[in-house]
């Protein structure tokens, strides 16, 4: 059903969209905090949903193939380190993000630098 | 992903854009979408970057991503990230930083950050670094300035620029990419420039604006089912606006 043909049109009616589905809330990050201070209250806000991405990752690479839980093991105990080498402030903020969330740095480090890694 | 940037009639200066992401990282049944997009729509959000209580820019990200993707500083700049794929992808840049062979390359995302934390920074600055840094990946820069004609694609290889594509070129008054080069044809079945700018030329110079960039970027195939947000941005003020994106089955799944 998704691969159904539909006509394609230039739409002319769909601003502004239903805020129901739509909506996106805005936060103010404050530059003046320590980097790892920054992202705390944000990532604390959304714990739940961003774990569940993580984990959801996780999972599908198991699916895909067990034996990637070595690469899944490497990238808890090893990528977390990586975070000291990316330049400032981002490395403190990852870190300050991982302990607000108590997600493992090395896969938040991964979450960082997934653009590079999806381009494989 | 799309971008567009580009001018009214009056010469104000629009950028926007459609967040793709999550392709092939699993399906969800229940809701007709890439898994890993819905996961991703909830942790959209807007940012405002602040220092001394002052507003100095602002972006959309997904939380806990700390880098740029898209962003603007109110009557200066705004940057767009659209991927770019190559031989020469982000794995040998990605090695030769785990291994510390060459560590004089930049994050794509985190060099867009760098140039908003940046105080001194135009749209012709913004430009000269994000064309001169060597980077880890091959990227597209999307950038405009709140000027008449500020408008540009800046197409990256790692080490070296490929091409700045500017606005006016040949008379034109937007700009669009997706994720292929401007100069070649888009593969026959991930084909969303053709209808981008088909539905472009039909908006027109006049009716330019957060509505018709909206409308434009919510047109199938533009909008598919890897879309997970539009961005829409006006550099003279500022103004950004984001909403969350689905794309209604049938829709292309990328």
């Amino acid at each position: 059903s998704v691969l159904a043909k539909y006509e394609e049109i230039c739409e002319q009616a769909k601003y502004p969209p239903d805020p129901k589905t739509s909506f996106v809330p805005t936060y103010v990050v404050n530059l003046d905090l320590p980097p790892s201070q920054r992202w705390v209250e944000i990532s604390k806000i959304y714990q739940k949903p961003l774990a569940a991405l993580v984990t959801y990752i996780k999972e599908f690479a198991l699916e895909f193939s067990p034996k990637l839980q070595k690469i899944i093991d490497l990238i808890d105990n090893k990528l977390g380190k990586l975070a000291d080498s990316l330049p400032a402030p981002y490395g403190e903020e990852i870190k300050g993000i991982a302990n607000a969330t108590n997600i493992e740095l090395g896969e938040l480090v991964l979450y960082n630098i997934f653009y590079e890694v999806f381009t494989l | 992903c799309t971008s567009i940037v580009g001018e009214d009639s009056k010469g104000n200066m629009y950028h926007a854009r459609n967040l793709d992401f999550g392709l092939f990282l699993g399906w969800d049944v229940q809701n007709d979408t890439w898994m890993v997009s819905q996961l991703l729509r909830p942790l959209i959000i807007n940012v405002n970057y602040t220092k001394g209580g002052q507003l100095q820019y602002k972006t959309v990200t997904f939380v806990g991503f700390v880098g740029v993707i898209t962003g603007i500083k109110p009557n200066s700049f705004s940057i767009s990230i659209n991927e770019r794929f190559g031989a020469n992808g982000g794995y040998i840049g990605l090695f030769e930083w785990f291994l510390n062979i060459n560590r004089n390359q930049a994050w794509t995302t985190f060099l867009a950050r760098d140039v908003f934390e940046n105080d001194n920074m135009d749209f012709d600055g913004v430009i000269k670094t994000l064309t001169n840094t060597p980077i880890i990946a091959p990227v597209y820069y999307i950038v405009a300035g709140p000027e008449k004609l500020q408008g540009a694609v800046v197409t990256r290889d790692r080490a070296k620029t490929v091409d700045v594509w500017t606005l006016g070129t040949n008379d034109t008054w937007f700009l669009a990419e997706t994720n292929y080069d401007h100069w070649k044809k888009p593969l026959i079945v991930d084909d969303r420039i053709t209808p981008c700018n088909r539905c472009m030329n039909k908006l027109g110079h006049e009716k330019m604006s957060f509505e018709g960039l909206f409308n434009v970027l919510s047109s199938k195939p533009v909008l598919n089912k890897l879309t997970v947000y539009t961005a829409l941005m006006e550099l003279k003020t500022g103004k950004l606006e984001t909403y969350i994106q689905y794309c209604p089955t049938p829709c292309d799944p990328f």
